[in-house]
């Protein structure tokens, strides 16, 4: 998600 | 990033390569469910639309990548290339049973209620059951090649190892992510009775994987 959680994970 | 999570991806890239190559040496895509891999490149495709809105690594970008076209390429063998080796009948497993409820959790459990997300959480909630077709596949038929099995050993590890970077960053971090793990613990359970049978009768025994 944008705010709610990191990005990273594939 | 940690070591689980690098175990985790790498786990996960060797499963779909293994996949690849069994079905582009043999020539052959018998025994493998079609419906689980358009899930999984269905998987991919709606979670990484954010290729196109964020950037995160180098790393994150190619991996994506690898597996966005690794998917499309092994659905394109199945279904196009190979096709006369595909066994549709005994790849009859319903998919509107898993994509019904999962969309409509989708809708109902996520982040925030904008098409990414929800996209997002769709990807998630689909790849804990897409593996259904092609269990359903092995238990219909009753065996699986070994080198199927070591595709479904990885893919099942990659999850179980990203349970462990998730406790990892729990505790490091604080990261929680409730949806990630809920559905990370569900999957993994999927894949239990096979890592059962895996050990039991492919690596003690030899060749095929045969159910009692």
């Amino acid at each position: 998600g944008t705010d709610s959680k990191l990005k990273d994970e594939l | 990033m940690n070591i689980f999570r690098l175990a985790g991806d790498v786990s996960h890239l060797v499963a779909i390569i293994i996949l690849f190559l069994k079905i582009w040496k043999s020539k052959s895509c018998a025994g493998i469910s079609g419906k689980s891999q358009v899930l999984f490149a269905l998987v991919f495709t709606s979670r990484y639309l954010d290729l196109f809105t964020v950037f995160i690594s180098a790393y994150n970008t190619i991996m994506k990548l690898v597996f966005l076209v690794l998917s499309y390429a092994t659905v394109y063998l199945i279904y196009m290339r190979f096709r006369g080796s595909y066994d549709s009948e005994n790849d009859s497993f319903r998919v509107e049973f898993l994509l019904v409820p999962v969309t409509g959790l989708a809708f109902l459990e996520n982040y925030a209620f904008t098409p990414l997300e929800i996209l997002w959480t769709f990807s998630i909630f689909l790849e804990a059951v897409a593996i259904m077709p092609q269990l359903f596949m092995i238990t219909k038929t009753g065996e699986a090649e070994s080198i199927t099995t070591h595709y479904l050993f990885f893919l099942g590890l990659y999850r179980a190892l990203y349970l462990a970077n998730w406790v990892w960053r729990y505790h490091t971090e604080g990261f929680f992510d409730q949806i990630a793990v809920v559905s990370g613990v569900v999957q993994t359970i999927f894949y239990c009775d096979f890592f059962y049978l895996y050990v039991t009768r492919v690596l003690r025994g030899s060749g095929k994987m045969s159910l009692p």
